[in-house]
């Protein structure tokens, strides 16, 4: 970028380089390395800084030119479904979300639906309690479908704003478990028509290309209305990110950044763009 | 797949007799972009390739052709060199052997942990599962529940709640009672929490584990590279244990941790349940990895 007409090469492997490491991908880092091209063309005098900006508009306006906000319900309660494979982060995310509805003078009410995981029903009863909220839960091992229709039915009595299911971790390629979070949503649709209104993927920012297929899954069993990327504390990128809104059209809505309950904050495009070339 | 891939990439330049450098370069591109969907890291991949390139080259210069196949086979014993060319077992030789598992939130360490009891009992031993994580939401209850399957008692804390002085006071209640394996779960962290890190240290250098393996998720990007080494640095790990490969992520990881620590994956995760550990297959893991 010495304005000579070339393009300079070596600047162009720095970058995809950032891209690639950034977990982006082979696709999404061709096409901006097409973006860097096209912009050298448009603009022959454009420096490195000048770059980097387009660069983070272009990568900002691909994740939503805004910052997605949860579907509420027009009647109460509104109901949250949170989904993810194993480990992600669902269960403290909830945690957080509850915390910050809480927070907002609203009432929530958690369901305890993994009941399949060492531990997992203790678990949250534990956050809920932190969280200042209340949980509706079964025996280890129940039904994790039942304890959805339990948890509706007292969200709908007790008149709670909202509802934030917690399921098990489960990987997409398992068809009884997919089938199972399936019935969830089901059970839940048929005590109340039009929810879940909000069904959350949850994924670990450390996740490489495979968040990709993940998404694509829990979105064709499901239909996804919201993405959370957790841990992006530490120092993975989640340029997934970028392939899973452009293939599927899912709004991001949070980012998780740490273990504590006030971890979560909502996805600001720019922000992430702005990290991505750190 | 790859092996498609090259086969329309060498279809091209078939019938043109000896093969240049050039050839190799596009067909060798392929399978950079193979190694790269697949998760492994980008520096890894560029000196894995340059290492490939040499071999290639090398041997068309012998033969004049170098059939999509034939670039296969080189890059698919590459890998299983890279990876380590058999499986390595868990080093139990003191007694009580210390295992001690770290890694990030989530990778699977508390599972992994009863996992690794189940499969020394099976050898004969008396293993001691410890919970370390005395901050995490009912760990203790995860490990004792996942103990109770196991029907092992796991190590009981009481009001310890110093990481470093419940591993160690757990290595005497394993003497005084004669168990001779120590499995020690400590809580997930970031490997760029410095105080956290110090306590690993700490633990390390107070218990002197005989295995110090990082438990990792098959399905970690780029980031494991700086996992990886982070960890490596800070305990001089003795290997590594890839789980959740029952998913359908190819599993660069696995090269990336290999590469760049130059210690061994001994061990991988299949599933949720106790009996789903198995022996790292170097070969299998070449071939996952090339899709
Ligand atoms: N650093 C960091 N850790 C997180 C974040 N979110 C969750 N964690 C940690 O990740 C680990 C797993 O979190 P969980 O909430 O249990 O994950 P999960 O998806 O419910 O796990 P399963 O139910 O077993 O599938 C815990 O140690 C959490 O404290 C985050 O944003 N940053
Ligand atoms: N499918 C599958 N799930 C696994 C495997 N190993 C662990 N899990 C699941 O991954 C999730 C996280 O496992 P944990 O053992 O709680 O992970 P951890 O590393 O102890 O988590 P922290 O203590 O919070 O850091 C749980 O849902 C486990 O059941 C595996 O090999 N395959
Ligand atoms: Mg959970
Ligand atoms: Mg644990």
């Amino acid at each position: 970028f010495t304005g000579r007409g070339r393009i300079d090469e070596e600047m162009l492997e720095e970058l995809e380089a950032t891209f690639l490491q950034a977990d982006m991908g082979v696709k999404v880092t061709a096409r901006l390395i097409d973006c860097v091209r096209e912009f050298h063309k448009s603009e022959k005098g454009l420096g490195r800084e000048g770059l980097i900006e387009r660069l983070e508009g272009e990568v900002a306006s691909v994740l939503g030119s805004n910052s997605a906000s949860l579907n509420v319900s027009c009647s109460p309660p509104t109901v949250i479904l949170v989904v993810g494979v194993n480990g992600t982060g669902k269960t403290t995310t909830i945690a957080k979300l509850a915390k910050m509805l809480q927070d907002e003078g609203k009432k929530v009410l958690l369901a305890a639906c993994d009941t399949f995981r060492a531990a997992a029903i203790d678990q949250l009863s534990i956050l809920a309690e932190q969280a200042g909220v209340s949980i509706v839960r079964h025996k280890h091992g129940a039904d994790a479908a039942a304890v959805a229709y339990d948890a509706v039915e007292a969200a709908l009595a007790r008149g709670m704003d909202y509802l934030i299911v917690d399921t098990a971790g489960r990987l997409h390629t398992k068809v009884n478990l997919m089938e199972e979070v399936k019935k969830v949503q089901r059970v839940i649709a048929k005590k109340i028509p039009g929810a879940p209104h909000e069904v959350l993927l949850v994924l670990d920012a450390t996740t490489g290309q495979n968040a990709l297929q993940q998404a694509k899954m829990f979105h064709e069993a499901l239909g996804l209305t919201g993405i959370v990327m957790a841990k992006l504390d530490g120092t993975a990128k989640g340029g997934i990110l970028l392939a899973i809104k452009q293939e599927l059209d899912i709004p991001i809505k949070f980012v998780g950044v740490g273990e504590g309950l006030d971890d979560l904050e909502p996805f600001v495009p720019s922000d992430f763009a702005g990290a991505l070339f750190e | 797949s790859l092996s498609g891939r090259l086969q329309s990439v060498f279809r091209k330049i078939a019938g043109y007799g000896r093969l240049s450098e050039s050839n190799i370069a596009e067909a060798v591109r392929e399978v950079r972009l193979a190694l790269l969907e697949a998760d492994v890291n980008y520096k890894v991949v560029k000196d894995f390739i340059e290492k490939v390139k040499e071999q290639a080259i090398g041997q068309e210069t012998l033969r004049g052709v170098l059939p999509g196949q034939q670039l296969i086979k080189i890059v698919h014993e590459e890998l299983v060199n890279l990876m380590g060319v058999s499986a390595r077992e868990l080093d139990l030789s003191s007694s009580p052997a210390v295992i001690m598992l770290v890694g990030l939130q989530g990778s699977g360490k508390t599972t992994t942990a009863a996992k690794l009891a189940r499969r020394i009992k099976k050898k004969g031993r008396q293993p001691l599962l410890v919970p370390c994580d005395t901050k995490r939401a009912a760990a203790l209850e995860q490990l004792v529940s996942l103990g109770r399957q196991l029907g092992e008692a796991v190590y009981e804390p009481g009001s310890d709640r110093d990481a470093v002085s419940i591993a160690a006071r757990s290595v005497v209640f394993a003497e005084d009672h004669s168990l001779d394996t120590v499995i020690l779960d400590t809580a997930g962290r970031l490997h760029i929490d410095e105080e956290l890190m110090e306590e690993l240290r700490a633990m390390k250098s107070r218990l002197s584990p005989r295995e110090i393996l990082l438990v990792a998720d098959a399905m970690t990007g780029q980031d494991a590279v700086n996992i990886a080494s982070a960890f490596d640095k800070a305990l001089d790990i003795t290997g590594a244990i890839l789980t959740k490969l029952d998913g359908d992520t190819r599993g660069g990881a696995a090269l990336s941790i290999k590469a760049v620590t130059g210690k061994p994956i001994k061990l991988v995760g299949i599933g949720e349940k106790i009996d789903d550990l198995e022996l790292f297959h170097p070969d299998r893991m070449a071939s996952r990895i090339l899709g």
